[in-house]
């Protein structure tokens, strides 16, 4: 696999990012999240699931259904709406660690 | 949970970036999706179809199910604000898009995502999985590769060109009629980056982001996506017996094998649908369907007129259990999206007297797939006709990657002797199969609690 997807894998691994939205005054209120790909690095433009963005609509959810709409502008959601973007190491730049909380996930023994 | 940068520790798993704030720039859809996905899941049926990333049985309010539909087709496009470091812009290759089309059906791809999202990324950030493309319809299109919740945004990629970006995950788990159909929904990348563009040009303030946006590079988009799939997929045909519907597969221009279940009655006429090289109908009738008790579900198909320019396929005469294999069906979506390919390897053939009675596949195969074709990827040759798939009478679990499909060795023998002589007794056999064969098609073991063959 490697010799027919490493290639493949090394962009699929250098584009992918995990978007997070959450509120500015009250974060303890939710995070939601979902899997994005950075489609330019400068400046890092992300393309990601719209559906984290759901709670954050000023107009609720009905504003994805209105007749003709195929774009929303960024104000569409509330000014609390709080994004945070996160990807793997890239060459030259200085790596962390996040530390998350915990959702409803354990591993149970098989 | 807080998504601020945290103190360096001792890292448990890979190194990540620390999370980096950002900007929604907009929200998008890609009208020719959502147009698709109406066509395909908005039909009477509907209310069997569920997206949302809990089982069908887990308690999901109707609020949050309706918010997760009304999403399911929409995008965002971000701007992360710069840190203030050294640019980015030396990090990473370009990406490339494959354009609408030129991915055909069975193309080998691969997704990268993080399941549970943000929940422990060092742990789950960009994990990947590999797949076909099993189904397409426009810019709607469906992979085999396994998807978690958390995924959805995330790439999906083709080796040709390498690292091409085909599509992003738009809804990770599909359930019909509570049973999980083991597809991941996508949307094309090329129509939602022009979907993206166009919004763009709408937003003075950042429309000059548009040029920032990857482009479609490789074979021309007006390819028509029907006539691109391996060429041995297209003896896969559908079969309609009045309500019912299931798939099966033309072993001579004017023979067709399908599963009794599908095709029930000697004598019976059936419409046997054809999607490729081009798509026609015609009527055929039942010459010989297995009795109820005979462990082999399979019906034979007379039709009326040859099915021009569909290949035969080239029955194998060994089975090698690891083989790479594909399985061609009209499960789940019937005639309105042509027939799903879907891979996996030969995970088991079970013999009885040194000769193969039953095969087993890693293949997801879904109702409506009974019936059809399972190939061998590399040759294309034909290994056997698709019987069922696996239910937990227990539990009422599906699982989909476990199915059993008839040797066609067991069934070559007569059906040559039919096609040469127009006798059938070589397929009466069939229906005294010996009790060690009917044995191992009952699923007969000691426990009294396990899956049971269905489909």
């Amino acid at each position: 696999m490697r010799r027919q997807w490493g290639p493949t894998m090394r962009v699929a691994e250098q584009a992918g990012c995990v978007v997070s939205a959450s509120r500015a005054e009250q974060p303890e209120a939710g995070l939601w999240s979902c899997s994005g790909v950075i489609l330019s690095r400068n400046p890092v433009l992300v393309l990601c699931h719209g559906g984290i963005f759901t709670p954050f609509l000023r107009g609720g959810s009905g504003t994805l259904t209105a007749a003709g709409a195929t774009f929303l502008p960024g104000d569409s959601c509330g000014d609390d709406l709080r994004l945070h973007v996160q990807w793997g190491p890239t060459a030259a730049s200085p790596a962390g660690r996040s530390e998350q909380g915990r959702p409803g996930l354990f591993t149970p023994s098989c | 949970a807080d998504l601020e940068p945290c103190p360096a520790a001792q890292p448990r798993g890979r190194l990540l970036q620390t999370p980096r704030a950002a900007e929604l720039l907009l929200l998008l859809s890609c009208p020719a999706f959502r147009a698709h996905f109406a066509r395909l899941f908005g039909s009477e049926a509907a209310e069997q179809w569920r997206f949302a990333s809990a089982a069908p049985e887990e308690e999901v309010s109707g609020d949050e199910e309706e918010d997760q539909l009304r999403a399911l087709g929409w995008f965002a496009l971000l701007r992360v604000q710069p840190c203030g470091e050294a640019a980015e812009a030396a990090h990473g290759p370009a990406m490339t898009v494959a354009p609408l089309g030129a991915v055909a059906k069975g193309t080998p791809l691969l997704a990268c995502g993080s399941p549970f999202g943000a929940f422990c990324p060092d742990i789950f950030l960009n994990t990947l999985s590999r797949g076909v493309l099993s189904n397409a319809a426009g810019p709607l299109l469906l992979t085999d590769a396994r998807c978690l919740p958390g995924t959805e945004g995330g790439g999906v990629f083709a080796a040709r060109p390498a690292g091409s970006l085909v599509a992003l995950v738009a809804a990770p788990l599909c359930w019909k009629a509570r049973e999980w159909v083991g597809l991941t929904l996508l949307c094309a990348a090329g129509p939602l980056l022009r979907a993206a563009r166009a919004a763009l040009a709408h937003l003075p303030d950042i429309a000059a982001l548009a040029a920032l946006l990857p482009t479609e590079v490789g074979s021309p988009r007006s390819l028509p996506l029907r006539g691109l799939s391996p060429p041995w997929a297209a003896a896969a045909v559908l079969v309609e017996f009045g309500s019912v519907w299931g798939s099966g597969v033309a072993m001579a221009p004017r023979l067709v094998v399908t599963c009794r279940h599908v095709a029930p009655r000697e004598a019976a006429k059936v419409l046997v649908h054809s999607a490729n090289p081009k798509s026609v109908a015609i009527w055929g009738h039942v010459v010989f369907a297995t009795q109820e008790a005979s462990p082999y579900d399979i019906a034979v198909v007379s039709l009326e007129e040859d099915l021009d320019g569909v290949p035969i396929p080239k029955p194998v005469e060994h089975f090698h259990e690891g083989t790479a294999v594909s399985v061609v069906g009209f499960g789940v979506f019937g005639q309105a999206c042509g027939p799903s390919v879907t891979s996996g390897i030969l995970s088991a053939v079970v013999q009885v007297d040194n000769t193969p009675v039953m095969l087993q596949t890693t293949c997801a195969v879904h109702g409506g797939s009974s019936g059809g074709p399972l190939f061998s990827t590399h040759s294309g040759d034909l290994l056997g006709i698709v019987a069922s798939n696996t239910r937990d009478n227990n539990t009422g679990a599906t699982y989909p990657h476990l199915n059993f499909s008839i040797p066609i060795t067991v069934l070559q023998p007569a059906l040559q002797q039919y096609l040469q002589t127009g006798d059938l007794s070589g397929l009466r056999e069939l229906d005294r199969a010996a009790e060690p064969i009917r044995v191992v098609w009952r699923l007969q073991r000691p426990q009294p609690t396990v899956p049971r063959s269905k489909l």
